[in-house]
């Protein structure tokens, strides 16, 4: 048999290598396409949204520029007059928008912090967020789940929908932490 | 082994490494919510 | 060199009065009315006066703009790199709006030369300054301030304006030449950057998408080429460093990008994409190859008894944009090879053969991949053309017994492993979606297998059961080989 890399000998040890080095062989076998941030089975063009060659996800709706007659730009003229952000004085709809929107950004984590501060909680397995039903009882209750009816915000119809649920408590996030050098 | 040349080459490249560009260094300036990146829960929505 | 006194100070005053202007609050992002004020400063100041001046002040300017932003970004008393960063953007953006203003508004308004021809200065200034700022400052090199110009003076350029839509297909080669001038192998501190210029999603539409009659995809594929280029010799080692593997991945990313939406443009330059990338990069390669038209309904590949040769694409030749008989050399071999082909003599061609291609003695560098890529497809393509004016089509039986099949058995058997693989790749390369050179060159690859006189030979090329592939000892040297082997057995079968 070929005794150099250039036969099934060198096939052999890139195969081995895939199991106790993968860095060795990330140019012949492969790095993983599907984990760089683009849907290759999007129907749509990738390039429109496209968020760079380091960008882990597409880019969000608000990071395309587009072209807007001069007219619309007012921030020259208003800037100076619109009321600092403050989170607490939004309505729960606007923080779910942000944390919709904000990927990977403090903001979103703002928004979370705000969101649990009126009692809704992030449910870290399914992805949404929860609240308690007002005036609701438990249907059961105990050390690690309690189980009733509580509303959860759905992302598709943007609104409060009312579901019978078992919540486990170990899946709920806790409060979520700003970083003391991030500021919004 | 590389050539001298592409050895300056990297040395070039490696000190880019550690200054790489910005998502905002090729967006429009925002005035209200600059781009603030941090790393979020991996349980959170990643897109 | 040697600034007319006083010019430096005319120009950071102008500059600051712009910056002023650009930021102030009545002005908004249009500027327009504010510009037509200031260019008459700049009159009496006497800097539109001569070219000379003009070249000048851009220079100044595109200085000065850089100094402020090194300062500000090595600025240790300022920790706060958030705050930082747009305070730069402010100065940049105001001097690439007067650069965009002045460019549209240079002569008159259907004149395009006067305008394209001050684009030309400008970005061949801007890069001229990086590349000095490059070769100065080395590892202290910032890449922030160029690409932020390069960036939003593109975007300037691509508003949906008539007079820029007058100049969009010259103020895109203008930009791939100065990106071809700023390639990483020129300014390697300056190649993330690059990158990102060269992907940036409204860059790739224009000169991909909205630009009609695909005029911009031979500069595309240039800028592709250099990048390729430039990661070749950092590639060539199987453990990459992080510099390089974050560049590599970086480039994975655009390629699968282009070959979601533009896999028509991979398929036209192939050729020269995989003449430039490393034949240990599989991966890479692999994704340049598996384009295919859109337009092409692909057969299922594991339907059984699927007949390749009844496929009525095979009799079609895939476009490809390079003159690949140019890039045979020297004459005399080119020369030597169309005797041998035309009249399938002399012998001494043959035995010849491997010295043209070997270039040294070192290993990993010992052939001339470049030549043997181009010397395949163009043996390739003549058996085709020889083979049709038969009458006949390319076929097991048809390939045989020709002064082309001759060149191929003897690269098999004379090359050493090395050269033979080198060999293989080159043929590998062109087994792309169903056209004329994939099926030929597949018969080619069976037709070696069957009548190889060594194991080893047989060994390099792997292939199905029919060819009494499973008796042989390199597939069961090994479980981890079997099981390879089996598990793509099982899915073709």
């Amino acid at each position: 048999m070929v005794s150099d890399q250039f036969g099934v000998v060198g096939l052999l040890a890139f195969i081995r290598a895939a199991e106790s080095d993968p860095n060795l062989v990330s140019l012949a076998l492969g790095q993983d396409l599907t984990a760089l941030g683009l849907n290759l089975n999007s129907p749509e063009n990738l390039y429109p949204s496209f968020g760079g060659p380091w960008a882990d996800h597409p880019c969000r709706p608000q990071d395309v520029d587009f072209h807007v007659p001069p007219e619309y730009l007012i921030n020259h003229a208003i800037r100076d007059k619109l009321a600092a952000m403050k989170l607490s004085r939004y309505k729960d709809d606007l923080l779910f928008f942000m944390f919709y929107t904000s990927v990977g950004d403090v903001l979103q984590i703002a928004a979370a912090a705000e969101l649990y501060g009126r009692e809704w909680r992030y449910h870290m397995e399914e992805k949404v967020w929860i609240t308690q039903v007002p005036g609701m009882a438990h249907i059961e209750k105990t050390q690690t789940y309690e189980r009733g009816t509580y509303y959860f915000f759905d992302v598709q119809s943007w609104r409060k929908v009312a579901k019978e649920f078992h919540l486990d408590y170990s899946k709920l996030e806790g409060r979520p932490v700003l970083n003391s050098t991030s500021t919004v | 082994p590389l050539q001298k040349e592409h050895q300056q080459q990297f040395q070039l490249m490696e000190a880019a490494y550690y200054h790489m560009p910005h998502p905002s260094d090729t967006e429009r300036i925002r005035t209200y919510l600059p781009r603030n990146p941090c790393n979020t829960p991996s349980y959170y929505i990643q897109a | 060199y040697e600034d007319p006194p006083g010019l430096v100070e005319k120009t950071d005053f102008l500059l600051r009065e712009w910056i002023n202007i650009y930021n102030s609050q009545h002005q908004g992002r249009d500027s327009t009315k504010a510009f037509s004020i200031f260019v008459h400063q700049m009159n009496v100041h006497g800097i539109l006066k001569t070219d000379d001046l003009i070249t000048r002040f851009f220079r100044l300017s595109t200085q000065l703009c850089v100094e402020t932003v090194y300062r500000a970004l090595l600025d240790k008393s300022n920790a706060n790199m958030t705050l930082i960063r747009p305070k730069c953007y402010h100065t940049l953006d105001a001097f690439v709006r007067l650069v965009s203003l002045l460019v549209k508004h240079s002569g008159d308004a259907n004149n395009t030369t006067t305008k394209i021809h001050l684009l030309n200065k400008v970005l061949g200034i801007v890069a001229g300054c990086l590349l000095q700022d490059h070769d100065t400052r080395t590892v202290d090199f910032q890449q922030m301030p160029y690409q932020r110009i390069f960036t939003m003076l593109f975007l300037e350029l691509n508003a949906p304006e008539p007079i820029l839509e007058a100049i969009n297909l010259h103020v895109l080669t203008a930009y791939c030449h100065t990106f071809h001038i700023l390639r990483p192998s020129k300014a390697a501190g300056f190649c993330y950057a690059w990158l990102e210029l060269i992907s940036h999603r409204v860059f790739i539409g224009r000169m991909l998408a909205t630009t009609p009659q695909q005029k911009c995809w031979s500069l595309y594929a240039q800028l592709l080429v250099d990048l390729f280029r430039y990661l070749a010799p950092f590639l060539r080692n199987a453990e990459l460093a992080k510099p390089v593997t974050m560049l590599y991945k970086g480039t994975l990313r655009v390629l699968l990008v282009l070959l979601h939406d533009f896999p028509e443009f991979l398929c036209d330059y192939y050729y020269g994409f995989c003449d430039v990338i490393p034949p240990n990069c599989i991966q890479m390669r692999n994704l340049i190859l598996s384009a295919f038209p859109r337009t092409m309904r692909l057969p299922d590949p594991f339907i059984p008894n699927l007949k390749v040769d009844m496929l009525p694409e095979i009799s079609y030749a895939p476009r490809i944009n390079t003159n690949i008989s140019l890039t045979i050399s020297p004459a005399q071999f080119k020369k030597d090879l169309d005797s041998y082909l035309k009249a399938r003599a002399p012998v001494t061609f043959l035995s010849e053969l491997r010295s043209n291609l070997q270039i040294s003695n070192e290993p990993g560098v010992r052939y001339n991949i470049s030549l043997m890529n181009a010397l395949v497809l163009y043996v390739g393509t003549q058996a085709i053309a020889y083979i049709r004016n038969k009458g006949l089509t390319p076929s097991m039986s048809t390939i045989a017994h020709s002064a082309h099949m001759d060149i191929f058995q003897n690269l098999t058997v004379d090359l050493d492993t090395e050269g033979r693989y080198l060999f293989f790749n080159a043929m590998a390369n062109q087994l792309r979606y169903p056209n004329s050179h994939t099926h030929y060159f597949s018969c080619t690859f069976l037709y070696l297998f069957a009548e190889a006189n060594t194991e080893v030979i047989q060994e390099q090329i792997t292939r199905n059961p029919t060819y009494k592939f499973w008796q042989h000892q390199f597939v069961h040297c090994a479980p981890e080989i079997e099981k390879l082997f089996e598990s793509v057995a099982r899915s073709c079968f």
